[in-house]
């Protein structure tokens, strides 16, 4: 219904769920993400459960706001090619973004995303 | 994980969307 309602802008559809098992279901009926809020409140209670204070780094993380930490997805276009051609691994790639961080946005390399996989602290 | 391919984005902490 969305895509027929808005053909010419075809939207980036995020759609919720209550139970994730539906989620293959959901992505073939046109959902291009899938989010659950109670997959999420049980993950940061569990976490937080084991690991004290970690649901004020899970808030931290999700306010949008200037001057906050976020994570971003920065795609190839925004790489210099030298990460590509001298086939870094993780660690040299970090090590790199670590050489050039600056004090306006310094930056710390958390993952890869390769296709629709997301590889956050990848081993080698 | 071996090493970055053509293709792959990172994915990073920031303030900013960042120049890398």
């Amino acid at each position: 219904a969305i895509d027929k309602l808005a053909k010419k802008t075809k939207p980036y559809i995020i759609a919720e769920l209550m139970d994730r098992s539906n989620k293959e279901l959901t992505e073939g009926a046109g959902a291009n993400e899938v989010v659950s809020a109670g997959f999420y409140r049980t993950g940061i209670m569990l976490q937080s459960a084991l690991y004290h204070g970690m649901s004020h780094i899970f808030h931290e993380l999700l306010q949008y706001e200037q001057n906050k930490t976020s994570v971003f997805i920065v795609t190839e276009k925004n790489i210099p090619q030298e990460f590509y051609d001298e086939k870094l691994t993780f660690q040299d790639a970090a090590r790199k973004i670590n050489e050039k961080r600056k004090a306006p946005n310094p930056v710390i390399l958390i993952g890869v995303k390769r296709g629709d996989q997301i590889i956050l602290n990848p081993h080698s | 994980f071996d090493h970055i391919k053509k293709g792959d984005a990172l994915v990073v902490l920031a303030e900013k969307f960042p120049k890398l």
